[in-house]
């Protein structure tokens, strides 16, 4: 056995040495196998990407195209496989879309290719790759980043979904504001039946679930904006598309309802500085809907002000809450023939779709900023328990 | 920005479609 003699930092120069052979060893270990749950929670966030990283360096450094081209392809191929076994947690698919985005920001940082280069110290400038160009290669793991992607936006659907009805909807936060509930509300006798359900709090516990996980991955802050604003979308979206389809759901009290769950929505937003994240904006439509039950909807003047309100909201989405819309006291009263058709006769010009449901499924284009890192190559090590003993920092 | 000698070689890259049919076809292969 070779004796391990510390070296000082500064001798090393933020490349790992490997055998060709022991590469699907290296993706076994470094991506197959490894737990984000477990061993990964310890880790430098983009550990591994920083790993392959150096690997890339060395067979480049060596002049070696096969031994990048290999381990490039394996890479890929390793994380595509995690995400077929895997592709329904989380974690994992948050984590291999981290690490996926920070390899990529490190074969531009180190590409040397100026554009990339502006923030880079001294000592990164000379840890560019000195004899191939992977600028197609970079082509290709964006385009998996797109795929990990899409993948985190169907799991984290999957586990909003069955909460958003009966958190935005159904639950009743804000007490004795209805009073009598509208006809068609199915109302719950039973204390267990209230057990299973979902509240807000249900919904924004998810969220920071969600958002811890996403920041203990080292997650870029703009990509976490935008899973963000995706979430948002899906809520208001699924929130807005039920309210459409339910009589019970369109009334005076749940417009009250409604505009408080989205204010604590945007309370999150405020809490975890995401303001600026589009977030908030998803959820128009929504927030109009919920005004639109609110307002007066008698005279002309309230047609108009409505007209001028609601433009985020299509006018058969207008039309429809308006013929739902159900009065729950002696207070309030059904919305006249005459008004809707005011209604309509207003909107007539407005070239909108004819549209009633949001498309829930839609995914906003996603996009991965450039973002350097600072971190020094040549100080980073290996933690024993990633089981990487047989490559050697160099 | 450090001195380079000669211009990097350009690695061409199979899309990331071929790239699993290649992973495919090699994993068939294997006994």
């Amino acid at each position: 056995h070779p004796v391990n003699i510390p070296r000082k930092e500064k001798d090393f120069q933020g490349m790992l040495e490997y055998k060709k052979e022991d590469e699907p060893k290296l993706v076994k270990n470094l991506i197959l196998d490894l737990k984000p749950r477990g061993v990964a929670v310890n880790l430098i966030p983009g550990l591994p990407a920083y790993i392959l990283f150096m690997c890339v360096r060395h067979a480049d450094y060596l002049n070696d195209d096969q031994k990048v081209r290999s381990l490039l392809t394996s890479t890929i191929n390793g994380i595509k496989k995690i995400l077929k076994k895997r592709g329904d947690d989380f974690e994992t698919v948050s984590f291999w879309l981290s690490n996926t985005c920070r390899f990529l920001h490190c074969l531009k940082q180190y590409s040397g290719e100026e554009g990339f280069m502006k923030h880079n110290t001294t000592r990164q400038n000379e840890h560019c790759l000195t004899n191939f160009d992977l600028a197609e290669y970079r082509q290709v793991l964006s385009d998996l980043a797109i795929q990990i992607y899409q993948q985190l936006v169907r799991v984290l659907e999957n586990i909003l979904q069955p909460m958003i009805v009966s958190g935005m909807l159904e639950h009743e936060t804000i007490q004795g504001v209805s009073g009598v509930k509208p006809t068609g509300l199915r109302k719950r006798t039973s204390s267990i039946a209230d057990e299973g359900t979902y509240t807000l709090d249900s919904i924004i516990r998810q969220l920071n679930t969600f958002h811890s996980i996403m920041c203990q991955h080292g997650m870029d802050p703009e990509l976490i904006k935008q899973v963000v604003k995706q979430m948002f979308y899906i809520i208001g979206a699924v929130t807005l598309n039920n309210l459409l389809l339910r009589k019970d759901m369109c009334s005076w009290s749940k417009g009250m309802q409604i505009r408080y769950n989205v204010s604590q929505l945007e309370e999150w937003l405020r809490d975890k500085n995401l303001m600026t994240s589009g977030a908030k904006e998803t959820l128009e439509p929504l927030i109009q809907a919920a005004q639109l039950l609110q307002v007066k909807k008698k005279t002309d003047e309230d047609a108009g002000a409505i007209c001028s309100m609601c433009h985020a909201l299509t006018t058969a989405q207008i039309v429809k809450v308006l013929n739902l819309y159900t009065p729950v006291n002696e207070f309030e009263e059904r919305v006249s023939v005459s008004f809707i058709r005011t209604i309509q006769l207003r909107m007539r010009d407005r070239k909108d779709s004819p549209q009633l449901l949001m498309d829930a499924k839609h995914i906003f284009p996603v996009t991965f900023p450039f973002s350097p890192s600072s971190l020094a190559l040549e100080t980073i090590q290996i933690p024993a328990s990633l089981g990487l003993g047989f490559i050697t920092r160099v | 920005p450090p001195q380079r000698q000669r211009p990097r070689v350009l690695l061409k890259a199979p899309t990331l479609a071929e790239m699993e049919e290649m992973f495919v076809s090699e994993a068939v292969q294997q006994p």
